[in-house]
Parts: structure tokens; C-alpha cells; sequence
């Protein structure tokens, strides 16, 4: 239990800083943001806690409480992406998780999710913004049919008219 | 593997029986506030095996699907009679998730809410008991206790600031 | 006590439905939802709970549990316009209260504060969508001036572009 | 009445002196995310009399301006002594808000953070109680207990789902 416990740990710790890079990083900031876990207590790993600590470009070390709301998302994917890297479910269901960043951090994850989904890692991304849903496969619309007082939908191939 | 597609019957707010999909590598579920958006990651949560709580609900009947209105009090009118232009709320409803494998297998998963207000699980049509159900899909790397793969609106934030403890419980589940 | 209570509760009560309404109504649905308050127990206002209700045009009556994120986001809007009517603080500040937003519900919510707005009804509204911000008279730019490692403002009159 | 504008010094990412405003009828603040913009509203909350647990920080020494990175120890430099490129944090913070009354009359609002981590309040730059302070508010239709103009990062979906106990006390504090 506590080998396994470890491996997984060990894996992600190794993983995350370079995911967050990926999703920080940019043209005034190329070498992204800083992140990683570490060990309240060294001797029982699975008796303690693991804690989380991102820092994003150029901004000091601080506590996971002060980042804002955008740095916290961005934060908190990052992490899910590292779980994912050593625990692959074959897909994601994220519900509008883009909710507080910036065009420029909705952009950043539209990027990675499209470089990331394959065959084997699926990405269903509800979402208000065009800058994230545009850069998808296909759409499904969802709407209210009034008349019979129901959802119905509507699927979009979106690959045909991408460049 | 992958999701391919979802059928459903009677789940929240559609009514009937519905088919969404294909789903892609990529695709983006949009749509006007109140549309049914997340009613459809619910409709995916429950035919994985999460519980109602988990989907704005305090029992599994009201995942069915319910068109009069609440205070319309289903009492009065006895089963099958249909008033005029008021049809019955149904009493079931069904959420099929269809899988396919690495080999390209189809799965179909099923998970149905019965008129007692219980849950039935089904693997390709045939009823299996719910360890049974939830270990198929372990096979498949969907671990459904951590749910590491699903985020319900509003919860993203939440997923950076969580204590250690619960951190920890999450690396505990999928290792 | 308890007669102040009342007088709050009635006038809120009183207003609340056509406030839910302004926000609510559009093209398809000219007569908006529908929202009121109600008392768990009547003999003891003060004592018990006074509940909200909301319902989104062309819904059935449901618990507010029950509406998604963005209707919700309306409803909770209606309601501190309404108590504003009844006790008028000078100025709101609304931090990102957009996020859960479709573009349609921005669009109301931006001309309801822009009709509202007045030398003594402020708004301060923080905001990433343009739908929002480029309805004020004046924004103030945020940024980080990254020499100095601190945050900066900008202050911008609208109105001089608006026509 | 209405509020001019804010001026703060060294106030959570903040630094020295700076002026924010004049606000208008209908003012709105944008800018990229981790800018400042929560700070802002930190800023206009904290000089209200808001308490620090409500602006993202367990002490009010937290929202004193910090530079310098929490690793590198205050404690290792000693007071006043400023090593090569590197200054010490400030030890005080403070925020003023100029309001204008129905009159025109200015009437300026400053707490400040003193090097004790203790806060002091003045109304147009004489020393008050926070009573007196609170009240003077209060005479305006501000608030602060009832906060019914105040909504944070995150919380307005919560006002529309708050139990009826909470939205009583709500009616209650403004009647
Ligand atoms: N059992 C049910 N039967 C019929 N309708 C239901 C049922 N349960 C919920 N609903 C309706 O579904 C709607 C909410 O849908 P949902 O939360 O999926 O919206 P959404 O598309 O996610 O919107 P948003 O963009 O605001 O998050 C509510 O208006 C609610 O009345
Ligand atoms: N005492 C302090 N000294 C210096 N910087 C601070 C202090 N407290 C918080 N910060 C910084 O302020 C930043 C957060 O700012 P804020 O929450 O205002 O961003 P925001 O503009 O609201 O962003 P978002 O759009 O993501 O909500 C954090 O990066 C944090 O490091
Ligand atoms: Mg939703
Ligand atoms: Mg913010």
C-alpha cells in the first residue's frame, strides 16, 4: 500500500512542474510558472498530507490561498493533468472549469486540451466561451424545445471548417 | 478507450428518448444558460455509478424527468389516466453509455431508475450486480470513487485548494 | 423589531417579482419569470425562515436547488437589486458575478445597470467579458508592472466613445 | 452620496502610494487574471471595516504589501537595514476612501495597519473609534454588517441558495 501510494506520488511530482509550464508559460514569461508537492510528514506518507504549491510567472512564493481565482484554476488543472498522466482514465468531463480566466489563460488551455485528446485520452469541455469551444473537434448544442418542454441537441462536425 | 455515445430516456430535463453524439477526441457541449448542459455530465456521472447527492438531486427519483409542475400534485390523478394535454410525469428512466474498448469493442453500460426508486445496473443488456459494474469499468481505468477525470461546475478552484488530507486520499485511490 | 422586519419583508416581497422580471424578459419570453418570497411561519416572522422563490421563464415550479448556474446567478441578482430598493447603499461592488453567464444574460444584466446607474446608485462590476465592460462610463485597467513587482491602474472614459 | 475615488499605500499587491479612480455612475474594472482586480475590491472592503478573514487572509499583516519572496526570512535582516537591491517589506499599510455626500461634502475614510498588526481608523484624518467610524457609515446607508452590496469572487450563485435563517438575518440587519 505504502509502495504504491509512493509510486504514484513519486510520479506525479515528476510530471506536474513541467504541465504547469506548459499551461503558464508565454511570450513575456517563457519559462511558465513553478510547481510541486511536497510531504508533511517524510516517514508516512499515506498517514499525512501531500500539499500542493503553485506559483505562477515571475510572482513569488506564496500560499495556494492568496493566487486568484484565474491562478487557481490553472493551478488546479495542472494537477489533474499530472494525476491523469499516472492514472489515465480514457476521458475527461470538465464543466465550464474556464469560468474565471482571461482570454489569454482560456487560450492556453484550449491549446493544451487540443495537443492532449486522442484516441485514447477523450475531452468533453462544456463551456460559455467561444475561444475554448471553437478550437474543438465537434459541438454538441443543447437547447430548449418550448414546445415539448425538453432538452434536445444538436451535433456539429467542427473539423470540416477548421483551417 | 473511449465514450462513443449516450442514450437516454426520461433523464432530467429530456424528456423521451434522446441519443448525444458521436463524441470526438475534442468536443465542446455549448448552450444557452439552463439549456441542459450539465444535466448531461449528470446523465454521464449516473450511468458511471455516482450517487444522486453528487447530481443537485436528494433522491434518484428526481432524476426522472418531470414535465407538469411540481405543485400539480401527481396524486390526483390516478396511474395511466391522461387528462387532457397532461400526460403523467413518467416513472422511469434509463442513461446507456456506449463504450468502446481498445480492441473497438462496444460496451454499452446501462444503469436504469426503477418505479421502486432503485438503481439497476446492466453490461450489454444483462442485469449485474453494481461491484460488477463498477470493477468492468476499473478495468477500463474508470475509478469512479476518485473521480479524477469528472469536474461538476463551480468545483474546478476547489481542486487546487483542497486540504492535504483529502490530496492524499486522492493519490491513495488511484494508486 | 418586529414591525421593522415586516416593513422590509413586505416591501422586497412587493418588488421582487417585477425586478426578477426585467432581467428575465426577452423577445421569446416578453413577460419574464417569476419570483416571490414566502415565510416558513407566519405567527413569528422574525423567527422562522423566509424563503425565495425563482422560476425562469416558461419553467415549472422547482426547488431553487434545482436551476443551473446561471439561472441561479439571475435569481440572486433580483434579489439584492430588490433589497437594495428597500435599504439603498450608495454604491455596489460585484466581483465577476458574470462567470456563469451566457452572453444573452450578460447583455440583460449589463443594460439593467446601466439603466440603474445613477450619482446615487454606483456600480463597481469586475468583469472579463467585453459584453459587460464596454456598457460603463469609465473602466479602470488593471496590470502588473513587473519591474516594480506590483499592480498598476489605468483609468479609461468610455463615454467620450460611446454613441 | 457616493465613492470618489480610493487611495492606498502598500496594500496587498499594491505597492507605495497609489490613486485609484475618480469612479463614475457606472464603473468597471478588467484587467488579466492575478493582476489585482479581487485586491481592489480587497481595498474598498478592508476600509469599509470588513475583516481580514473575508479578504483572503488569516491576519491583517497579510494584506501589508510583501515584495520580497516568504521564503527569504524578514527575520534575517534587520529592521531598516536595506541589503544590495533588496528592500525590506513594508511594516504599514493603509487605505482611504473619498466619499462625497448627497451635499458634495467630502468626507475621507482611512484605516490603517499599523507595525503593532493592529487597525486604526480615521474620518478625515482625525483618529476615531471604530464605533464612531462604523456609525458614520451607517449614516450613509452603508452597512458593513449587512453587506448587501458587497458580492465577492465566487459567491453570488450562494445569495440565491441561502437558507431561510440566512436570508432572514439578512432582512433583519437591513430593517
Ligand atoms: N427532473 C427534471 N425534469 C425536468 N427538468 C429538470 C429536472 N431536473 C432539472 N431540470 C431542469 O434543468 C435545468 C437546468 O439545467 P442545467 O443545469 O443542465 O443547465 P445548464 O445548461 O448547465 O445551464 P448553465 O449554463 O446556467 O450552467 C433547470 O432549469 C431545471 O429546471
Ligand atoms: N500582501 C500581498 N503582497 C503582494 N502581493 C499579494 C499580496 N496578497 C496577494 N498578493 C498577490 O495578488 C495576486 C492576486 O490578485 P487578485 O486576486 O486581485 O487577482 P485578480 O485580478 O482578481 O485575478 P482573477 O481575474 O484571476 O480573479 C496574487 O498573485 C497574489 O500573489
Ligand atoms: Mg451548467
Ligand atoms: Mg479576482
Amino acid at each position: 500500500r505504502c509502495k504504491r501510494f509512493r509510486a504514484a506520488y513519486d510520479h506525479i511530482e515528476k510530471n506536474i512542474d513541467q504541465i504547469y509550464k506548459d499551461l503558464t508559460k508565454s511570450r513575456s514569461f517563457p519559462l511558465g510558472g513553478t510547481a510541486y508537492l511536497s510531504l508533511e510528514d517524510n516517514e508516512e506518507p499515506y498517514l499525512d498530507g501531500v500539499k500542493y504549491h503553485a506559483m505562477p510567472p515571475m510572482k513569488r512564493f506564496r500560499d495556494m490561498e492568496q493566487l486568484s481565482g484565474g491562478e487557481k484554476t490553472m493551478a488546479a488543472l495542472a494537477l489533474l493533468f499530472a494525476i491523469h498522466s499516472f492514472q489515465p482514465s480514457p476521458f475527461f468531463v470538465l464543466d465550464e472549469v474556464d469560468a474565471a480566466l482571461d482570454n489569454t489563460n482560456v487560450g492556453k488551455i484550449a491549446n493544451y486540451i487540443r495537443e492532449h485528446a486522442s484516441d485514447t485520452f477523450q475531452f468533453i469541455v462544456i463551456s460559455l466561451k467561444s475561444t475554448l469551444y471553437e478550437k474543438a473537434q465537434a459541438l454538441v448544442g443543447i437547447y430548449r424545445d418550448q414546445e415539448v418542454n425538453s432538452s434536445k441537441t444538436l451535433t456539429l462536425q467542427l473539423d470540416k471548417f477548421q483551417e | 478507450g473511449r465514450l462513443d455515445r449516450l442514450e437516454l430516456e426520461n433523464f432530467k430535463s429530456y424528456k423521451g428518448h434522446q441519443t448525444i453524439g458521436p463524441f470526438h477526441n475534442f468536443t465542446s457541449v455549448i448552450g444557452p444558460n439552463g439549456a441542459g448542459k450539465s444535466n448531461l455530465m449528470d446523465a454521464i456521472s449516473f450511468v458511471l455509478g455516482i450517487k444522486s447527492a453528487q447530481l443537485r438531486s436528494s433522491q434518484l427519483k428526481d432524476l426522472i424527468y418531470r414535465g407538469r409542475a411540481m405543485q400539480e400534485d401527481d396524486e390526483e390523478i390516478p396511474d395511466g389516466m391522461a387528462i387532457e394535454g397532461r400526460t403523467n410525469n413518467p416513472k422511469r428512466a434509463w442513461v446507456m453509455a456506449v463504450y468502446k474498448d481498445d480492441n473497438g469493442n462496444e460496451i454499452k453500460f446501462t444503469r436504469s431508475i426503477t418505479t421502486s426508486g432503485a438503481s439497476e445496473y446492466k453490461i450489454n443488456n444483462k442485469v449485474v450486480t453494481y461491484a460488477k459494474y463498477n470493477s468492468t469499468l476499473e478495468q477500463q481505468n474508470i475509478l469512479v470513487k476518485a473521480r479524477n477525470f469528472l469536474v461538476f461546475q463551480g468545483d474546478v478552484e476547489a481542486i487546487a485548494s483542497q486540504s492535504p488530507k483529502d490530496l492524499t486520499r486522492l493519490i491513495e485511490q488511484i494508486s
